[in-house]
């Protein structure tokens, strides 16, 4: 017998709740279910078939074409007397401050030298606290007065690392809404100015629907090369990597797993889709 | 305010005159969506939607009014009950404790409350409870520096505890302090013991909690587990000022009954409102 509409829809919203309690958004959820449906209605259901188990594999499927192999190799990237500009961009408190140093240490690592632009230079504290992480890890660390162009800072950070031969140069940049055309606008010229090779979008795993407009907006404005998603470690199911990979079709690069350097991982498909469907 | 969508499906019942049982369930389902896409817990949906489908077809509908009408009051009202009418802090001598999750607002909200209550009269003191963030002290002292608010810290205590009680014998003429705490989630048992211990040392008589407004699911759970650790007896909703509609704060007061008292709307010290559950609402429903 053949897979009706009535069938798949009422197996579909129990996939719907889980695929929703982990966070995917609900336009990114409705898109799964239209490819899931497109894909199995009317197909034939042998004796003994258990139809929510195609309804798993073929969602499982729909969900892994989504979710972009990642396919930068930043230590492949670096390119000898040329420093690899990389800027991170995100709303406030995602966490891109913390995801810099921990790069940045996992570049030393592998015998790369990096150095930090501290292009946030509104928020109070904000130049402190990267002092103490380049302190930490032994990093240059370029920095203007507080309230000074971060576009400047970025600019100046990147004639130190070709004078210094530096690997790569980190600008970290203020929090700011997508919503706020102003700051939106600041972020474009950073990017004029200091012409990065990667623009990574720092993402809260805690954020549900507003991750799509937040992907959208950031994209739209100085174009994404790669995500990175943190807080991990709070139990986030990360559906927001669906949400946002979905939305604006780039990698994921790496997952933030907590407070200390170590904590970041590379993105691994197969463990993202265990976890979503735990 | 309602959203274009939830106006739409409306609409068929003003058409109708009456409401029946096909044109409600589509409401319903008009509104999930909407309360979904606002991050309101997918079981809390489920549940506010069954009472607002069973009152629109069990209540009659006031004379004079339109059907239409009805419905959208039934809807305010079902969520406006979730989300209670909100609270005020006294506007007097007070510990404010200030705890969250990390990144979500904390100390931009220490200084914003600070900021308030100054305004109202009262003298205030910001305490550096945080040991583990770097630059979380310069943070919080600029902007105690920026509104002239006392400010408490020592830069080479490590442990908050310890630093808390020092720190509150050294605050003897200031009318309200705010203990602004390090950032923390629920499965982090070292760090929920911390908090107990703050909280045992520093005798708050208000423990907020700070919540991200771009929250999704995860807002409910992590609630409660604050709530069960020091007790809440309030909620300050962030970062209002995005497009994010805020749906994790019903849950955040579904878990804990504690009620919101200030909603974040920016980044600057003045950028704090009183909360308004009709408006949060029509802005979660718009
Ligand atoms: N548990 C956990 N906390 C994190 C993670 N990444 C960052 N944090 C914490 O989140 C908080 C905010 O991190 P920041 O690096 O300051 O975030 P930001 O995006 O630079 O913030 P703004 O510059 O203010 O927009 C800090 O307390 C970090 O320690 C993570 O992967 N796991
Ligand atoms: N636009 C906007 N930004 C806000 C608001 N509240 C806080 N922020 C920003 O959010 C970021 C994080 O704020 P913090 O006050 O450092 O957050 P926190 O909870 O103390 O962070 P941790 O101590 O690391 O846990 C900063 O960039 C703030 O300026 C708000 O209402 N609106
Ligand atoms: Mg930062
Ligand atoms: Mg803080």
């Amino acid at each position: 017998k053949r897979l009706t509409i009535l069938k798949l829809e009422s197996l579909w919203s129990d996939f719907e709740m889980g695929l929703l309690e982990s966070d995917v958004a609900l336009p990114v959820v409705e898109e799964l279910r239209d490819g899931v449906i497109d894909d199995l209605l009317d197909k034939r259901v042998g004796l003994g078939m258990h139809v929510s188990h195609l309804v798993d594999k073929s969602l499982k499927k729909a969900i892994d074409s989504i979710l972009i192999e990642p396919d930068i190799d930043l230590g492949k990237m670096i390119v000898k007397g040329k420093p690899l500009i990389i800027m991170f961009v995100g709303v406030n408190g995602s966490g891109k401050t913390t995801t810099i140093a921990k790069l940045a240490w996992a570049l030393k690592k592998e015998g790369h030298t990096s150095m930090v632009a501290a292009s946030d230079t509104f928020r109070a504290g904000a130049i402190e606290q990267l002092e103490k992480h380049c302190e930490n890890l032994g990093l240059k660390l370029v920095k203007h007065k507080p309230g000074g162009d971060p576009a400047a800072v970025a600019y100046d950070a990147i004639e130190y690392a070709r004078a210094h031969r530096k690997d790569v140069v980190l600008i970290d940049t203020a929090g700011r809404m997508q919503t706020n055309v102003n700051l939106m606008a600041e972020m474009e010229k950073i990017k004029r100015v200091a012409k990065p090779d990667l623009i990574i979008f720092v993402g809260d795993a805690l954020t549900g629907n507003d991750a799509i407009d937040q992907a959208e907006k950031f994209n739209a404005s100085v174009g994404i090369d790669g995500i990175i998603l943190t807080k991990i470690d709070s139990d986030a199911k990360g559906g927001a990597a669906l949400s946002i990979g979905s939305t604006i079709k780039k990698p994921i690069l790496f997952l933030a797993t907590g407070q200390d350097y170590e904590d970041l991982v590379p993105f691994d498909k197969g463990w993202f889709m265990e976890r979503l469907f735990a | 305010s309602l959203s274009d969508a939830l106006r739409n499906a409306l609409k068929k019942i003003a058409l109708l005159g009456r409401i029946d049982e096909a044109s409600i369930k589509e409401v319903v389902r008009d509104i999930q969506r909407a309360l979904l896409k606002a991050d309101v817990n997918v079981k809390l949906v489920l549940r506010v939607t069954n009472n607002i489908e069973k009152r629109a077809l069990s209540e009659k509908v006031p004379p004079g009014i339109n059907p239409r009408e009805h419905v959208i009051r039934i809807l305010y009202d079902e969520l406006v009950q979730v989300m209670g009418q909100g609270r005020s802090l006294p506007l007097d001598k007070q510990r404010i404790m200030l705890v969250g999750i990390y990144g979500q607002g904390k100390t931009t909200s220490a200084a914003k409350i600070a900021r308030f209550l100054q305004k109202k009269g009262l003298k205030v003191g910001l305490v550096q409870a945080d040991t583990h963030r770097p630059g979380a002290y310069d943070q919080l002292k600029q902007l105690a520096g920026q509104i002239g608010a006392s400010f408490y810290g020592d830069k080479e205590e490590k442990n908050s505890v310890k630093l808390v009680k020092r720190l509150l014998a050294q605050t003897e003429k200031k009318d309200v302090l705010i203990i602004d705490t390090s950032g923390r989630h629920r499965l982090e048992k070292d760090l929920i013991d911390e908090m107990k211990s703050i909280a045992e040392v520093g005798k708050p008589g208000e423990r907020l909690l700070i919540v991200d407004s771009t929250m999704g699911q995860a807002a409910g759970e992590q609630a409660k587990a604050f709530h069960e650790a020091i007790g809440l007896t309030g909620v300050v909703l962030t970062k209002m000022d995005g497009s994010a509609k805020g749906g994790g704060a019903l849950s955040s007061v579904a878990e804990t009954e504690a009620q919101i008292v200030f909603v974040g709307t920016g980044e600057k010290p003045d950028d704090i409102e009183i909360f308004d559950s009709t408006r949060f609402v029509s802005q979660l429903l718009g």
